[in-house]
């Protein structure tokens, strides 16, 4: 747990965000 | 056994004991998300930051985001009052808030708050201010830190620039601004202990 952001999935949540993800659209 | 989480980024800070740690904390990250994809979006309309590299912009992203959240979000904690306003619109005493557990976070978000709006900066100039907080060549991670670099010292100059226009009698207020980086800098590892905290002790 040494990288508080990953804790977050915050990286996952900018990079979506970042691309615009399709994924998300569609929901 | 945690029974409260104390970021405004939630609805409430009352955590309910029946639910699983897991659970909590995908509570806690959908409230949060919505003020993440802000940032990003934010972010994607500086001029020159979506030339840097996939990688970089997300290091910074990944390194700032809690510190332009902190900026964004100083309208949430009420000097005057002391309280703090959670998602809910609910408002919460720095009192009751230090009884569910929070402590030198809270009144160093307090101090950082009254400084900040102390210096009384337009929305342009408050927003210029964030995209210095966000663009900074000292994260670590960046592959490219020249380019990095190049953006963060033309968004200063634009920052001094607007500064110097705004306020001709008052420059201090851009030295002021610049000190607010290095506080930002030790709330941003104030808080990422709190999360370390949380996530190994749910």
């Amino acid at each position: 747990f040494s990288d508080p952001a990953s804790n977050l999935g915050l990286e996952d949540i900018i990079r979506k965000a970042l691309m615009g993800n399709m994924e998300e659209k569609q929901e | 056994n945690r029974m409260h989480l104390v970021c405004p980024m939630n609805t409430s800070p009352y955590v309910d004991p029946q639910k699983s740690g897991h659970s909590i904390w995908e509570e806690f990250s959908m409230s949060f998300t919505p003020a993440v994809r802000e940032v990003v979006e934010f972010a994607k309309r500086i001029p020159g930051f979506k030339d840097l590299s996939q990688h970089d912009q997300v290091s910074l992203l990944k390194a700032g985001t809690f510190e332009v959240l902190v900026v964004r979000f100083t309208s949430l904690f009420n000097v005057k009052e002391r309280t703090v306003t959670f998602l809910s619109g609910r408002k919460y005493s720095v009192e009751v808030l230090r009884s569910m557990g929070a402590g030198d976070l809270l009144n160093s978000m307090f101090d950082f708050t009254e400084k900040l709006q102390a210096l009384n900066l337009s929305e342009e100039e408050m927003s210029l201010f964030t995209a210095v907080v966000l663009v900074s060549a000292d994260r670590s991670g960046l592959e490219n830190v020249n380019s990095v670099e190049a953006l963060q010292e033309t968004l200063i100059r634009a920052l001094r620039s607007l500064i110097t226009k705004n306020h001709p009698n008052e420059i201090a207020i851009f030295t002021k601004l610049l000190l607010k980086l290095p506080d930002l800098r030790s709330l941003n590892n104030m808080h990422s202990e709190q999360l370390l905290a949380f996530k190994v002790h749910p």
